[in-house]
């Protein structure tokens, strides 16, 4: 018995662009794909490790707490080039 | 810190920028305009950089405040989110800083988003600065709101840009003049960076501690080390850098809690600080802040918020003032000996940290509580200073 996830398929999708955003997620063609899923969840462990939170690699609330918090717009990942 | 791989800078020590063309409503163009001074200002004290004003053609940074899609295939994403960004040194598009006209930008308010603080970070991409995970670094990556009148840029930002262009090389004072070039009217705006002591490496004695705000601040000679919340490490600066109107040093500092101002003393005058600003009227002589004439000079203050009252140190005795009535209280000066035993006979530094008190002698201070006239520690200065 585990507590029911508050995270909604909106929030998938909206975390899914930050990551692609701020962490370089590059998209895969087939979504359902186990490499996608390896993939984003190797982007939220980066995205958690930069971030102090506790690394899960899965999506959860304060992970998703830290996404929506005013922030520059330039990636965390290093884009200069 | 972290740069920008390959170590992206500019390649010379005079970086343009732009007018603003397209002002952002929310302040007026002049809070706009200074907002942006002061967040290159910022850089521009603790490296060799200068920074010029263009009013026409094309500058190394360019600022714009836009909405959405606005050219550089980075959308903005309407209020909230995404506040700016900016690229790093490069030709072209490169150093440029773009901000999100869909949020609200304030001059100093805590409502809406501060201008300078996050024109300050941007900035600091524009000279080649990545982000930080140091979370009390101001090229953390998510806004947090400070006062920008007491903003000291963070030992972790200093480091960074000084890892790309070194430090300032001309000593401790600052300058602002204004000039023009080909290119048409020019600010110039050159401020040079303090050479710091390192105060780990001997017993260190404080002329003075105040608090301001909840943070605190320890003055050595003509510096002084800030110490927030947000930072384990106190973070150094000149006092003039501070408060540009303060005296070079000072003998004792306290913060007015009911006002919210800092008083700061040395010799036979004092000043009252709102914010970084001198109020009018200031230096007032000792006399007029009801000390007798024969008093050259004060040694340390502390308000004590359980009484209200201010005392302030002179030799062996001690005042107390009442900032209610804003007059001495009656029976003063008593000793320091007798009333506060247990702290010796002078005091060099006093404060109030979490409703204890903290007086200073020497290198050593004692933590004391003022109900019961108890020591109830002995401990070294520097500790405060992360040492």
């Amino acid at each position: 018995c585990v507590p029911v996830s508050k995270v909604t398929v909106q929030d998938e999708g909206f975390a899914k662009g930050y990551l692609k955003r701020f962490f370089n997620l590059t998209e895969e063609k087939d979504p359902l794909s186990r490499k996608g899923a390896d993939r984003m969840s190797k982007k939220l462990s980066e995205m958690q490790k930069f971030f102090g939170l506790r690394i899960t690699g899965t999506l959860d609330d304060n992970t998703l707490e830290m996404m929506k918090k005013p922030r520059c717009g330039v990636a965390d990942e290093n884009i200069a080039r | 810190y972290s740069t920008f791989g390959d170590g992206l800078k500019w390649s010379k020590n005079t970086v343009t920028y732009s007018r603003i063309v397209d002002y952002t409503p929310d302040l007026s163009q002049a809070e706009v305009d200074d907002s942006i001074r002061r967040a290159l200002e910022v850089w521009a004290k603790v490296t060799p950089l200068t920074f010029t004003k263009l009013t026409s053609g094309t500058a190394d940074i360019m600022i714009s405040f836009a909405r959405l899609s606005h050219g550089d295939n980075y959308p903005f994403d309407g209020p909230d989110g995404t506040l700016a960004h900016a690229f790093a040194p490069s030709p072209d598009i490169g150093g440029d800083a773009h901000f999100d006209d869909d949020e609200t930008f304030t001059f100093r308010s805590s409502t809406g988003y501060v201008l300078f603080l996050v024109a300050a970070h941007e900035f600091g991409h524009s000279l080649g600065l990545s982000h930080s995970e140091d979370r009390s670094a101001l090229m953390y990556p998510l806004y947090s709101y400070k006062d920008p009148d007491t903003f000291v840029l963070p030992q972790d930002d200093v480091r960074g840009i000084q890892s790309l262009y070194g430090s300032n090389p001309s000593g401790d004072t600052t300058t602002t003049t204004t000039g023009s070039s080909p290119s048409g009217d020019t600010t110039t705006t050159t401020t040079q960076a303090p050479t710091i002591p390192d105060v780990c490496s001997s017993p260190v004695e404080f002329d003075a501690v105040t608090t301001l705000k909840g943070e605190m601040f320890f003055f050595k000679d003509s510096y002084l080390w800030h110490s927030s919340s947000q930072s384990s490490t106190p973070q150094k600066s000149l006092i003039s850098s501070f408060w540009p109107n303060a005296p070079t040093s000072v003998d004792a500092a306290y913060e007015n809690p009911g006002t919210g101002n800092v008083l700061l003393f040395k010799g036979n005058q004092y000043w009252q600080f709102r914010g970084k600003t001198v109020l009018p009227d200031y230096p007032k002589r000792l006399s007029d802040f009801g000390f007798p004439s024969s008093v050259p000079k004060v040694d340390a203050a502390v308000h004590v918020s359980s009484i209200s009252r201010t005392l302030l140190f002179v030799n062996n005795k001690y005042w107390s003032y009442n900032e209610g009535w804003r007059r001495m209280d009656r029976g003063y000066p008593k000793f320091i000996h007798r009333h506060l035993p247990g702290i010796g006979h002078r005091v060099d530094a006093a404060f109030e940290n979490r409703g204890q008190l903290y007086f200073s002698s020497g290198s050593r201070q004692t933590e004391y509580h003022y109900q019961r006239r108890r020591a109830l520690h002995t401990l070294m200065n520097y500790l405060w200073l992360g040492c």
